[in-house]
């Protein structure tokens, strides 16, 4: 694992998360859970605790858009790119951003898996970088993974406990 | 075939130009020429390849499988 420089990670132990807009790809009330799903993902290896908001800025902030998005990294289209998201910090720190030219699926058709990738982009959120570790969640390159038997590597777990430490220390 | 070399077309050296540009960072303010041949041995190394300066096969494929847009190398 690595973790981006300076180790930049949130101070708070409840992060907020606000989803500013949507996929036409999936039905709303899938992406609300599947999002959830990912922060329970990471939120079981580590102290933190994770809040929906649904007004106002939050810490991390959920979109879907396409091409030119206004934060200098613009989308191209289906394929390559499908998403990116910033590390912790104020303003567009933490913000998480999905290509809306993809098809985003939840796992129950061709495309790409939103879980997966909702998982890879919020621990850039909470401040890992990419990992050269093929198992890892932080691998950069997408791959389709087994929806029923995923969890994070160890990889992953001792990436994110080096920022957060473990849930024990609740 | 070795990176520097121009037995490739023009479509595809973009892509690995682009690519290596993108996801393996260098300072644009100090407008050092980008060795793409070290890059192309930082994304080797990253992806636990041999470590040859050598554009193969194995690495244009990686290169265009779909991915997330953050940079693998950041300084």
């Amino acid at each position: 694992y690595s973790l981006f420089p300076g180790r930049p990670k949130w101070t708070s132990n409840v992060i907020t998360y606000r989803v500013v807009s949507y996929t036409r790809d999936l039905p709303q009330s899938i992406v609300d859970q599947l999002l959830a799903k990912a922060f329970n993902i990471w939120s079981s290896e580590i102290p933190l605790h994770f809040k929906r908001v649904h007004w106002g800025k939050a810490d991390i902030m959920i979109s879907f858009a396409r091409r030119d998005h206004g934060d200098s990294f613009p989308f191209d289209g289906p394929g390559k790119t499908l998403a990116h998201a910033f590390a912790p910090g104020d303003g567009i720190g933490g913000d998480a951003h999905f290509d809306e030219d993809e098809d985003w699926t939840d796992g129950s058709s061709s495309g790409m898996n939103f879980l997966y990738t909702a998982t890879h982009e919020l621990g850039h959120s909470l401040g890992l970088s990419h990992s050269s570790d093929p198992n890892s969640i932080m691998y950069p390159t997408y791959e389709d993974r087994d929806s029923k038997n995923f969890r994070l590597s160890q990889d992953d777990i001792k990436g994110i406990q080096e920022l957060y430490g473990n849930v024990d220390n609740l | 075939m070795p990176l520097e070399a121009g037995g490739m077309g023009k479509q595809h050296w973009e892509l690995v130009q682009n690519y290596l540009k993108r996801y393996y960072f260098h300072d644009s303010k100090t407008r050092v020429k980008i060795n793409f041949e070290d890059k192309l041995k930082e994304m080797q190394k990253f992806f636990g390849l041999p470590v040859t300066g050598i554009l193969s096969s194995h690495v244009t494929e990686i290169m265009q499988k779909p991915r997330c847009g953050v940079p693998d190398v950041l300084e």
